[in-house]
């Protein structure tokens, strides 16, 4: 499964 | 994390410190965009959607919890506190906003990184808040002469974003596979929009005068 691209940023 | 990403995210909470200071010492919300503060309470509801789902880190969450609950606070304040609501320049403060709304809603439909309902919105967040300054930018034309604190206000929410740009290049070079094209162009094009703002702002530093914008 394609990673979510995590949202890491503000 | 990288220092430039603190750095952003500091400038960020210290401009959202400056305007709230300003609005509670001097009861007063004038020269204030209630515009752009409730495009920025749209921004920060549609970006953190996963505040509650993705638990990336205290502050994280932290700052999100802040940056939502400070926008919505000053929108109520000008909208409803019955001191500071009379200073709000209602007849400057025009800005059609619905127009930008609708086009980085269109936009986000068209360009996110993946189709679903968390990414849309996250991309709708990151093209909104890009222009969202404009009505601030404009109300500042308008009324001529601009207090400190709105001044303030206004350079330190545009240097926030100047340092994640610095923040997305760190990252490009030392992260493999690190690419966020929608964060960057928006970024920089936010950035962009602030550029005259800055050059007034450095003038009236140099000159130590009062921050005037041409009409």
């Amino acid at each position: 499964q394609e990673i979510k691209t995590q949202k890491d940023e503000l | 994390m990288n220092i430039f990403r603190l750095a952003g995210d500091m400038t960020h909470l210290i401009s959202v410190l400056v305007l709230l200071l300003k609005i509670y010492a001097t009861k007063s919300c004038s020269g204030i965009s209630l515009k752009t503060q409730e495009l920025y309470a749209m921004v920060f509801l549609a970006r953190y959607l996963d505040l509650f789902s993705d638990f990336i880190s205290l502050y994280n969450t932290v700052m999100k919890l802040v940056f939502i609950g400070s926008s919505l606070a000053i929108v109520w304040c000008m909208r409803y506190h019955r001191v500071v609501r009379r200073s709000y320049d209602r007849e400057l403060d025009t800005f059609r906003y619905w127009i930008l709304v609708g086009a980085c809603f269109t936009l986000a439909l068209v360009l996110h990184e993946k189709f679903s309902f968390q990414e849309v919105f996250w991309a709708f967040s990151i093209y909104l808040e890009a222009v969202a300054i404009l009505p601030q930018l404009v109300l500042l034309q308008r009324s001529g002469n601009v207090d400190n604190l709105t001044g303030q206000y206004v350079f330190f929410l545009g240097a926030y974003r100047a340092f994640y740009i610095l923040n997305w290049i760190y990252r490009y070079l030392t992260e493999p596979r690190f690419t966020r094209w929608i964060s960057c162009v928006s970024g920089l094009v936010q950035t962009a929009l602030y550029a005259d703002f800055f050059y007034y702002y450095f003038i009236s530093w140099k000159n130590n005068a009062k921050l005037q914008l041409p009409a």
